[in-house]
């Protein structure tokens, strides 16, 4: 241990400003360990780290950036989160919002998206030219490689839209009809 | 994803993700990162631990919840995250999973599968921050 206070988090490379953020703020008072996983996350955020944070990355079969995030205390043991949440780029700071404003866990999409609206944050687009030609890119490519399966058109070589195939889950190749097809496609 | 554990000087901890998932999902996808227990999770009384990788897989390990859970059970930080991605990868062999753990005296290790994970802390008076490289199991 190199004693306290103290932040750690997943990755290195771009993820260590956010690490030298919320150390920082740890020294100044009046910052509590919620406040600095909330400048952390913010900072990464913003910086879009290696893109898969923030605005601009990860764009859906839409082209769309949506954000995740959740926020806990070990005190209390209450957390606030937000799934999917459309056109807020402060994910982060949203959850904080839903840890202290409600006494709920998880709210999502569109509707997440109001609650963050009438707290005060702002709706904008979170796509970017970059995410934006690189879901341009996937959809010339056939929308290669996808997570669909046991639909029509084949997923493997079309794009949507696409219909469900019937399955029989009585039958022997009924588990095997539920496994991703080839490797893994990637990750979050 | 950045999941992120912070101590306070006071002892208090917080933990938190946030990501913006995973490129091509289908509309409407959400992965592990807002699911406490999976994306993060804290127990000021025990650690905490944050979490990157497939998170279709993950989310349904709750992987560090149970990592929390292991240091209860006076485990290591470095063997609670292993045992939490051996659980991932006794279902799901190819599971591509990162998972960083610390006590609450700042005691910290990680475990990953499918890549080369890293973490990074800086805590007590280091003057920067340290990455740390976890080879797979």
């Amino acid at each position: 241990s190199p004693g306290l206070p103290m932040v750690i988090n997943t990755w290195g490379g771009p993820f260590t400003a956010a690490t030298d953020e919320a150390y920082l703020s740890l020294l100044k008072p009046g910052t509590s360990a919620l406040d600095a996983v909330e400048i952390g996350c913010t900072t990464c955020e913003a910086n879009q780290c290696d893109g898969s944070v923030g605005y601009g990355g990860s764009p859906d079969e839409n082209c769309e950036t949506t954000l995740d995030a959740m926020i806990m205390d070990g005190t209390t043991m209450k957390s606030g989160a937000v799934a999917a949440l459309r056109r807020v780029k402060n994910a982060i700071s949203v959850a904080r919002h839903v840890l202290e404003h409600t006494t709920h866990t998880l709210l999502a999409g569109d509707l997440a998206t109001d609650f963050a609206v009438s707290n005060g944050f702002t709706a904008e687009n979170l796509t970017t030219e970059d995410s934006a030609a690189s879901c341009a890119e996937w959809r010339a490519g056939g929308c290669q490689p996808n997570y669909r399966i046991n639909v029509t058109p084949d997923p493997a070589g079309s794009c949507g839209p696409y219909r469900p195939l019937a399955l029989n889950s009585s039958s022997a190749e009924y588990a095997g009809r539920l496994v991703p097809r080839g490797p893994p496609i990637g990750h979050d | 994803t950045i999941s992120m554990i912070a101590l306070h000087s006071s002892g208090a901890m917080a933990a938190g993700t946030s990501t913006n998932g995973a490129g091509r999902k289908v509309p409407g996808r959400v992965g592990d990162g807002p699911i406490t227990g999976s994306g993060s999770y804290v127990d000021g009384d025990v650690g905490g631990c944050g979490a990157t990788g497939d998170g279709d897989i993950m989310m349904r390990f709750l992987p560090c919840y149970q990592a929390v859970e292991n240091l209860r059970l006076g485990m290591t930080p470095k063997r609670a995250a292993e045992d939490a991605v051996r659980r991932m990868l006794r279902k799901y062999p190819e599971v591509a999973s990162g998972i960083v753990v610390v006590n609450n005296k700042g005691e910290h290790g990680g475990a990953g599968s499918g890549w080369t994970f890293t973490y990074a802390y800086r805590g007590g008076g280091m003057n920067a921050t340290t990455v740390v490289t976890v080879p797979p199991i």
